[in-house]
């Protein structure tokens, strides 16, 4: 009925808290960790480019002007009603219709709406060992107001030194550590966030040497971890000016009038240390290799010994 | 060798650093979808000779559905029956999660090779998912179920009928709102 929004279980789960739809409570091997995932976006610098504090953020260039603004009310109370047909007090009789949480024997699911252009499922699939964010965002506002919206994924109190992993084309994990390269000397960061924004073609892991906490992507998308306990994707942009450098044009794409609609997973997991190098390894081949589907319409398959 | 010729050009003119990181000019990237588009088409006539060459009988009229990643599928939404064959290309036994848009009112059972009845979830698809514009597509739900051991480089058919006559499925599962303009 309408008892708490919750996934999965003591193993791997995820539990959503009554009045705010961005915390979680996240249960790993037993343990648990308060977890905060929200969608934010960072509104795009604009400028005429004829002096470098005047560029604007484009194509080449992510340069965002100012910390990043939440999409949804965070207060926002999570809607948690199933298909259920009710009674009002004049006796007609009315459904609610669900929103969250979908439970079955193969999958459970939150569905979550933050606003017209940013709504997104989480999943669980039954003895899978990851949680599944699909994020559908856009068309993103024609407000003349660059956007570049990400995904984040905070668990305050994780110690992780300012030290994140990203991967290289798939293959090693490369350090990476806050305001800091290991060839020269960073003297002054002059662009905090973006400064540290890396490619992540397949994941990006960060570790308390006891365990990890990492988020796996079906797209490479930019991403970094600017404070301890959190990792930040970028998911999806459209902005307003070019920023100069040669492609002579805004990252302004649209589809029937409006801006593109993106739709992708991000996939979490988190563990052990000794465990989860084998579960993110196997995780990202079975989600970046997938299966491919064929359908053979009928013809003479009518049963199962046809299909034999 | 001809078939897939296309797609290896292809891949070789997306290794411009353009195509990687979205640098191109508008009109160039939708030119660069059109040629990956028509030369994976060229290579699924290559895919159904090696699944026929696996299977060691005459696969025909295999189609694909390349709009699933938006829940857009002709062939599950309209196929009161159709066979479903899943290629595992990696080098070990994989499990997959198997979503197929249906339409929000309808009832499947999924069969497996082996002749077991596969437990079936049906779920509705988020309205921001159905209200996405340009989707085209009168599906509502999603038929999900778990298609284990699909072995490797090797593939697994599976036997998806509409219930005509039965009951309707759990209306928790199917409920959906109208679309609304």
């Amino acid at each position: 009925g309408e008892s708490s929004a919750d996934l999965g279980d003591s193993r791997l789960g995820l539990k959503l808290d009554d009045k705010d739809s961005r915390r979680f409570v996240l249960y790993a091997d037993g343990e648990e960790y308060p977890l905060v995932q929200e969608f934010l976006y960072y509104k795009s610098m604009e400028g005429d480019n004829k002096r470098d504090n005047r560029r604007a953020s484009g194509a080449y260039i992510f340069r965002p002007d100012g910390d990043p603004v939440p999409v949804c009310d965070a207060q926002k109370k999570p809607k948690r009603f199933f298909g259920l047909d009710r009674q009002d007090r004049f006796g007609v009789r009315y459904t609610i219709l669900m929103d969250c949480p979908i439970s079955g024997p193969v999958v459970q699911e939150i569905h979550q709406e933050c606003n017209e252009w940013v709504s997104q499922v989480v999943r669980k699939y039954a003895d899978e060992d990851h949680i599944e964010f699909e994020w559908l965002v856009g068309p993103i506002p024609d407000d003349s107001i660059g956007k570049e919206v990400i995904t984040r994924f905070h668990i305050p109190f994780y110690q992780n030194n300012q030290t994140f992993y990203t991967d290289s084309n798939g293959r090693e994990m490369l350090k990476r550590v806050l305001n800091y390269r290991p060839s020269f000397s960073l003297k002054d960061n002059l662009e905090n966030v973006s400064g540290n924004y890396y490619p992540i073609t397949s994941r990006i892991t960060l570790t308390d040497n006891r365990t990890r906490f990492s988020v796996l992507n079906d797209r490479s998308q930019g991403g970094t971890s600017l404070q301890n306990g959190q990792i930040e994707l970028m998911v999806h942009r459209r902005l307003f000016f070019d920023d100069a450098f040669g492609v002579d044009e805004a990252l302004n794409e649209t589809a029937f009038g409006m801006g593109l609609v993106a739709r992708g997973q991000h996939y979490l997991t988190m563990g052990p240390v000794n465990k989860q190098f084998a579960v993110e390894r196997l995780l990202a081949q079975r989600k970046l290799i997938r299966p491919q589907y064929f359908y053979t319409r009928k013809q003479s398959v009518t049963s199962h010994d046809d299909l034999k | 060798e001809v078939n897939i010729t296309a797609l290896r050009e292809t891949m070789g003119v997306m290794q411009h650093h353009d195509a990687i990181t979205g640098t191109a000019k508008q009109h160039v990237a939708n030119d660069y979808a059109r040629l990956l588009s028509e030369a994976i088409a060229e290579c699924e006539e290559t895919s159904h000779e090696i699944l026929t060459s696996l299977a060691g009988w005459e696969m025909t009229g295999m189609d694909t559905c390349p709009l699933t990643n938006i829940s857009q599928c002709e062939i599950s939404e309209r196929e009161e029956q159709y066979v479903l064959t899943l290629y595992n290309p990696l080098s070990r036994p994989v499990v997959e999660h198997v979503r197929l848009p249906v339409p929000g009112d309808t009832a499947y059972t999924v069969v497996d090779p082996d002749g077991r009845s596969v437990a079936v979830q049906f779920v509705r698809l988020p309205m921001p998912v159905v209200r996405v514009p340009g989707r085209r597509s009168s599906a509502t739900a999603e038929l999900v179920f778990r298609a284990d051991g699909l072995p490797p480089l090797g593939y697994k058919s599976y036997l998806i009928t509409r219930q005509t006559d039965g009951p309707k499925r759990n209306k928790r599962w199917s409920a959906v709102e109208e679309p609304t303009a």
